[in-house]
């Protein structure tokens, strides 16, 4: 089935946070810089599996990373 | 290929290697050769030679964990991460880490195969970080490939001999 929006940004926020350096929380005032830094995020981790780069969590994305992988983040820690 | 920054390698060729416990979704011997083999991918293009040890501290240490197992990275429950491994340093480095609510295979294509997932997670314990070549076996996700007829991608054979030369035996 199909994904709620919240769902789709829980497994973004999640798969980002562990693999791609994405800051763990972010207080509620700075919802703008928490949104700017997912989408610069994305775009990097859209970056190293070749997808198009838009910064946005579109369904090929979303794929990715949903598929079973290495726990190793993909920039360097 | 991409290796870790801060040049992690092993200063010498001779490594140990430690099994500290098994997964039960196969025999003893299944998990010891799938892990045997899965180390030799990597010495025969290589000069490194592993070697097993059953007490003590051994260079590669390997475990199957599940959750939190206190190194700072914990596993997911089943599907998502497989398996982790550290970069060689001394203490947790080059030890590998794998998730035990998978369901591992041996030679089937049913769930994970130990053997691939464990080769990949060797390429980290020798120091190669994660390739963006879709073909290679250090891309971060799992792709079951037939292990009768595995050969070490090319990408994955230029990658660790930047760090540690070719097999002087071939």
């Amino acid at each position: 089935a199909p994904l709620a929006g919240k769902d789709r940004d829980s497994i973004a926020k999640d798969y980002l946070t562990k693999l791609y350096g994405l800051p763990k929380q972010s207080s509620p005032d700075s919802e703008k810089r928490a949104s700017s830094e997912m989408n610069q995020r994305l775009k990097e981790m859209q970056q190293f599996f070749r997808l198009k780069v838009t910064g946005k969590l579109d369904d090929e994305t979303l794929e990715v990373m949903k598929k079973p992988r290495c726990g190793v983040p993909d920039v360097a820690a | 290929y991409s290796t870790f920054q801060g040049n992690y390698k092993w200063k010498k060729h001779a490594l140990t290697y430690r099994i500290e416990n098994y997964t039960p979704d196969m025999s003893v011997a299944e998990v010891d050769d799938s892990i045997k083999r899965a180390l030799q991918v990597w010495a025969d293009v290589t000069p490194l030679r592993f070697s097993r040890v059953n007490r003590g501290t051994a260079d590669i240490m390997i475990s199957f964990a599940v959750g939190d197992h206190q190194d700072g990275y914990p596993f997911d429950g089943p599907d998502g991460f497989l398996a982790h491994a550290f970069p060689p340093f001394e203490g947790l480095g080059g030890d590998a880490h794998f998730d035990d609510d998978e369901k591992f295979s041996f030679r089937s294509p049913e769930g994970y195969n130990l053997f691939l997932v464990a080769a990949h997670e060797f390429g980290h314990s020798l120091g190669l970080d994660h390739s963006q070549d879709p073909g290679a076996l250090m891309f971060p996700t799992y792709v079951y490939r037939d292990i009768d007829t595995f050969a070490l991608p090319k990408d994955d054979v230029n990658g660790i001999q930047s760090l540690y030369g070719p097999n002087p035996d071939i």
